[in-house]
């Protein structure tokens, strides 16, 4: 899992 | 992508919608303040990165929106004159600290580096997310049934949540390694809590 990766979306 | 971005655009209209409706109407009857209390700390819990996270000008500009207009309604709804005096508490019964509650656990116990106090606080937002909109259904179940602008905001929400999940889909598809199992699950438990209104919305819009 990407840590962080859905940061990007609201 | 423009599937996110249609969820941006529905959320964001959502608020519009309901901004309108308690201006325009300058009655709160109908509405959880519960839900939309829960919204603040949502997009306060979730936001915190908004000082050190600058991944686009429309990222961090959304976040500021989102706060802002979530704040602005639960301003109206608790200050606002008249709108303060339509409230139905009574209506808005929803036993919301059973919802925070568990999520504070999850929150702690699940998320993406349990060492980061920020994690956890974001974890929490997107836990407390997928059930915030509980009072609210509750508070319609109750009336019978919801205004129009009140059941557009509703649907708004919905369908904000949908878009997302098709979303995450197609980022699965095209970025490569991009998996997020917090998220995913949140949003799913969250878009299945508007199956029965939405199919009660789509039967009263063919009445109609």
């Amino acid at each position: 899992e990407k840590i962080g990766a859905t940061k990007d979306e609201l | 992508n423009a599937i996110r971005l249609a969820g941006d655009m529905s959320h964001m209209a959502s608020f519009f919608v309901l901004l309108f409706k308690i201006n325009k109407s300058k009655s709160v009857a109908g509405i959880s303040l519960k839900t939309q209390e829960l919204y603040v700390l949502v997009f306060c819990t979730r936001y915190v990165d908004i000082f050190w996270n600058h991944l686009s000008l429309y990222n961090s500009l959304m976040k500021v929106i989102f706060i802002a207009l979530s704040v602005m309604i639960v301003y109206v709804m608790r200050r606002g004159v008249p709108q303060r005096s339509t409230y139905n508490p009574e209506l808005d019964s929803f036993p919301h600290h059973w919802l925070v509650l568990p999520c504070v656990l999850l929150g702690v116990a699940i998320n993406q580096d349990p060492t980061s106090p920020f994690e956890m606080a974001w974890a929490f937002s997107i836990y407390l997310e997928a059930v915030a909109i509980m009072p609210q259904l509750h508070m319609v179940q109750k009336h019978g049934e919801a205004e129009n602008l009140t059941s557009h905001y509703i649907f708004l929400l919905g369908l904000y949540r949908v878009f997302y999940l098709v979303n995450w889909v197609y980022r699965y598809m095209t970025e490569d390694g991009y998996w997020q199992a917090i998220v995913w699950v949140s949003g799913a438990v969250q878009a299945v809590l508007y199956l029965d209104f939405f199919y009660n919305y789509v039967k009263s819009k063919q009445k109609d």
